[in-house]
């Protein structure tokens, strides 16, 4: 069985990113990658927030949760027009 | 729009606002489903060229390419990834996948906020006038985020993050989601973010209306707008074989009845073997009970227009929409497919009654075209969604009400102004209601302001549009809640109905920045983590100080109350809570005088000092507010307003007192 992806926003503490990286975008795939050989990264977000949006099954989100440098995963939330 | 420019007194007062060369300097950002470049409302004649700040760009793609933008429609993008991930991928045939507006609502709402002027604008002929957006010089970046499947939050941010990077001024967003904490609420973060960088961002306070707490949008930072009114209306008429007249509201535009041809009337529950049958839903009535008359259908469940094709579907050849007691008396017009007037509910009542009584009912329905001048108005829209705020109750919500019931703009070429699949009609602009279109009017308000002030914070131009808000109609009486027929209160409108000719010189605002509202979440008690996810900052709030959410300098005020545990809830035991504020004087040098204005007492309010003097500009002095509060039972609210006045300016402030 394959488990279901969904779509989350990661939220991630830019202040921490290891000199190793020499961008956030690099660090942002390398966390990603982490958790998940096929997670395919939807954005990077660099302004009104720092992180990223990737589809991921619930195990790979609670991993990747626990990953340095990441604060908080949200899912994807779905809005209507008023 | 047509007529809302008017209502709002920016055709009389044009000489106040900014020349088209500052104001076309502001860029209002709107995250919706996508922008029509063909409306005329995107004219660019007479404006200069794009500013020089300006790095959005004009994205094709699907039926869009880059000469679709021009010196009015300065910004094109689209969002999809998230949709797409969730649905699979865009079907050229059934949506474009670009910046273009499949849906209609994405280019009424930017036209709304700073559409050019356009001559001679209708909807098959009502409501017409001249069509503008608020901000008529101000440029436009559409960002495509809404799809056929919904709007999903990592689009809306990425959305965000674009126009942030584009040099938006405003970002307008009539959507909205669950309620969550703000450190779970994509929007309320991304607004944030926008924030910092000084840009005001505008979003719709829901259409869950009348029933209270259903805001949505409701971060400090937001400002959130609800709906009323306008003095404007669609008359329709149901006439009845009884001899009784009815009046409702349309705006049917095929061929009418006969003035005298009384036919054969049904309600809907009646002809129908369906337990919902008075609803007309789908396949639900039975067309041999149907054909050839009029039939009645309850507002509800399906969209009204859909009820329309329902009734025509069976054989019906017209339809009395009737509210019910979610909806009361709120008219909502909208462009039938076959005539149809909607009525209230008292007058559905009468209509059923009628059937009931009178072995063959007849009626026939008339239509009246447009009506300017209807007084009381604006009067709050049932559907807009109330107060108290549901995360936060501390921090009064909506922010304020701005048109949003039967506003005329303009509407893409891809779809009826029904938005049916089976509206085959196409038009230049639609007659549509809702918080969405309330919400564009405050953004575009809020561009104007920008343009007068430019280096004003989004916390005075939003303090600004407040504090010069009115709450009563020209003889003293409230505003009215067209749910109840009854005054409405600050749950309802906030700090009231917009002004914005006043909003251009409020004389004094109450300003607000980053650490002010890191102070408020740090009241909230969040942690480091949960503040750093909303504001990108490392943030520890003092473990010595004490943080109080009602001394958020923000321009409105909200106390809330514990009743008196073992008290019976009747107690005298006074509670005095103190908030403080500070005014910045954006006038010129002058003394300013508080007063309040209670009906209340139950509580005392009073202010500590009673005058300030401002000698010059961006001066701040800072005052207390205290409520002195008797017990009272819980659910019990109470009303105030607080004003300052220096004679010329009013800074006015509404005041919620709740017990729980």
């Amino acid at each position: 069985a394959v488990a279901e992806k969904k779509t989350y926003i990661v939220h991630m503490d830019k202040s921490t990113m290891p000199t190793s990286f020499t961008d956030h975008f690099e660090w942002y795939d390398s966390a990603l990658k982490t958790v998940s050989d096929s997670g395919n990264m939807l954005y990077a977000y660099t302004d009104v927030i720092h992180g990223f949006s990737a589809r991921l099954t619930a195990d790979e989100a609670k991993s990747l949760e626990s990953h340095p440098g990441v604060l908080s995963l949200l899912e994807e939330v779905k809005y209507e027009l008023h | 729009t047509t007529r809302t420019p008017q209502f709002l007194g920016l055709d009389a007062s044009q000489s106040l606002f900014p020349d088209s060369t500052t104001a076309s300097d502001v860029v209002v950002g709107v995250l919706d489903t996508g922008v029509w470049p063909e409306s005329k409302s995107f004219d660019d004649a007479g404006l200069g060229p794009v500013p020089s700040s300006w790095k959005g760009e004009c994205e094709a793609g699907n039926n869009f390419n880059t000469s679709h933008c021009n010196r009015k429609l300065i910004g094109a993008r689209f969002f999809s990834k998230g949709y797409e991930g969730a649905f699979g991928p865009i079907v050229a045939k059934t949506e474009s996948k670009s910046p273009r507006d499949d849906d209609g609502h994405g280019t009424h709402t930017s036209t709304t906020a700073a559409g050019s002027a356009v001559a001679e604008a209708s909807l098959f002929g009502y409501a017409a006038g001249t069509a503008r957006g608020m901000a008529r010089h101000a440029r436009v970046a559409a960002y495509k985020i809404c799809w056929q499947g919904g709007c999903f939050s990592s689009d809306i941010v990425a959305a965000m993050d674009a126009a942030v990077k584009d040099g938006v001024n405003v970002l307008s967003m009539s959507i909205g989601g669950s309620v969550a904490d703000y450190d779970r609420d994509s929007v309320a973060i991304g607004a944030f973010g926008a924030m910092t960088k000084g840009i005001l961002v505008s979003c719709s306070a829901g259409n869950g209306g009348p029933s209270s707490m259903t805001l949505s949008n409701v971060a400090p930072w937001i400002t959130t707008v609800g709906a009323g009114t306008l003095d404007r209306e669609f008359p329709a008429y149901a006439m009845l074989g009884s001899g009784k007249n009815y009046s409702g509201v349309s705006l049917y535009s095929g061929k009418p009845f006969s003035d005298s041809s009384l036919v054969p009337l049904v309600y809907a529950a009646n002809v129908s073997n369906s337990s919902y049958g008075n609803l007309c839903m789908t396949g639900s009535l039975i067309p041999a009970k149907v054909s050839g008359k009029i039939v009645v259908c309850d507002r509800g469940l399906n969209s009204r227009v859909q009820k329309g094709v329902v009734v025509k579907d069976a054989g019906g050849i017209g339809m009395i929409l009737t509210n019910t007691d979610s909806y009361g008396e709120e008219l909502v017009a909208d462009t039938h497919l076959i005539p149809t007037v909607a009525v209230g509910q008292l007058t559905g009542d009468a209509i059923k009654k009628y059937i009931l009584s009178d072995t063959k009912p007849t009626a026939t329905i008339t239509f009246a075209g447009t009506q300017l001048g209807v007084q009381p108005s604006p009067v709050v829209a049932a559907f807009s969604s109330r107060g108290p705020n549901p995360v936060t109750p501390d921090i009064l919500k909506p922010d304020l009400i701005a048109p949003g019931v039967n506003i005329l703009a303009g509407w893409t070429g891809a779809a009826g102004p029904t938005g049916l699949q089976e509206d085959t009609r196409r038009v230049s602009f639609n007659i549509v209601s809702g918080t969405s279109m309330s919400c564009p009017h405050v953004s575009g308000l809020a561009a104007l302001v920008k343009g007068v002030h430019f280096d004003w914070s989004p916390a005075a131009v939003k303090s600004a549009l407040m504090t010069t808000t009115y709450t009563t109609y020209k003889d003293g009486e409230t505003i009215k809640d067209i749910a109840t027929g009854r005054p409405s209160t600050p749950f309802d409108y906030g700090a009231g109905h917009v002004n914005p000719v006043a909003a251009l010189d409020p004389g004094l605002v109450y300003d607000a920045g980053v650490d002010d509202y890191l102070g408020f979440l740090c009241a909230l008690n969040y942690t480091s983590a949960r503040i750093k996810t909303i504001s990108q900052q490392d943030y520890t709030c003092e473990s010595g100080k004490k943080y109080s959410l009602g001394d958020l300098n923000y321009p409105s005020f909200v106390v809330p109350l514990q009743t008196a545990s073992g008290q019976g809830g009747g107690s005298s035991a006074a509670t005095e809570v103190k908030y403080t504020r500070t005014l910045t004087n954006v006038g010129t040098p002058a003394t300013y005088k508080a007063s309040v204005s209670s009906k209340t007492r139950a509580v005392k309010i009073t202010v500590e000092p009673e005058s300030l003097t401002f000698s010059q500009t961006n001066e701040k002095k800072t005052f207390t507010v205290t409520f002195s509060a008797s017990s009272m039972p819980s659910g019990t609210n109470e009303f105030a307003r607080m004003e300052w006045s220096d004679g010329k300016h009013t800074v006015g402030s509404p005041i919620a007192i709740s017990w729980t």
